[in-house]
């Protein structure tokens, strides 16, 4: 699984 | 979620539902910057990349439909719509935002949070949208008289980033690992370049005067 935290800021 | 966010995402709703309000009812844009609705059109595009891929909340992907689809609904009113597009200032609306765009990619390809399409891109969407608001700043001191709405527009438009920046720090205090320097700086630059036009507004709305800032 990708490691990269999704942006969760609009 | 906090409510400083909670209130920033709001405000930056408000801002954009005052714009569609003044085109879609009186049909009029008159003293908005085309170029300023194309930059955030584009800064929304690049940002939300991940809408269909990185499901954060429904609240999140509501949002970013309502964002994605107002900016590109106003652009398309400003260069489309027969009684919209007559009232655009075309000669007064000049700055070659090609120029804004170009430095921004340059700078995300250099400074990101990691150099994958996808992060670039949001970097790239985060320096856009700190410098989106110039052509709107520079069309605002050429037209004289600036109505109500858009000047409420342009208010409601910094103060959802000055929102964000108590949200940031709320969440560098709350949260161990929360560090995002890139958005920080660009975010903080976005609202510092609001500071004279808020003075003005503010001024304007104190003295009970139209707002009017200095050429």
């Amino acid at each position: 699984e990708d490691n990269e935290t999704p942006h969760d800021e609009l | 979620m906090n409510i400083f966010r909670l209130a920033g995402d709001m405000t930056h709703l408000m801002s954009v539902l005052v714009l569609l309000l003044k085109i879609h009812t009186i049909k009029s844009c008159a003293g908005i910057s085309l170029k300023t609705q194309e930059l955030y059109a584009l800064v929304f595009a690049t940002r939300y990349l991940d809408i269909f891929t990185d499901f954060i909340s429904v609240y999140n992907t509501i949002m970013k439909l309502i964002f994605l689809g107002s900016s590109f609904s106003i652009v398309w009113y400003m260069r489309r719509h027969k009684l919209v597009r007559r009232s655009y200032d075309k000669e007064q609306d000049t700055f070659r935002h090609f120029f804004l765009v170009l430095p921004c990619l340059l700078l995300a390809l250099v400074m990101n949070e990691k150099f994958t399409f996808k992060e670039v891109m949001w970097a790239f969407s985060l320096y856009l949208e700190a410098v989106a608001i110039l052509p709107q700043l520079v069309l605002l001191q050429r037209t004289k008289n600036i109505d109500n709405l858009t000047g409420q527009y342009v208010f409601l438009l910094g103060a959802y980033r000055a929102f964000y920046i108590f949200n940031w720090i709320y969440r560098y205090f709350t949260e161990p690992h929360y560090v995002h320097w890139i958005t920080w700086i660009s975010g903080l630059v976005q609202t510092l370049l609001y500071a004279d036009f808020f003075y003005y507004y503010f001024n304007s709305w104190k003295n009970n005067v139209k707002l009017h800032l200095p050429a």
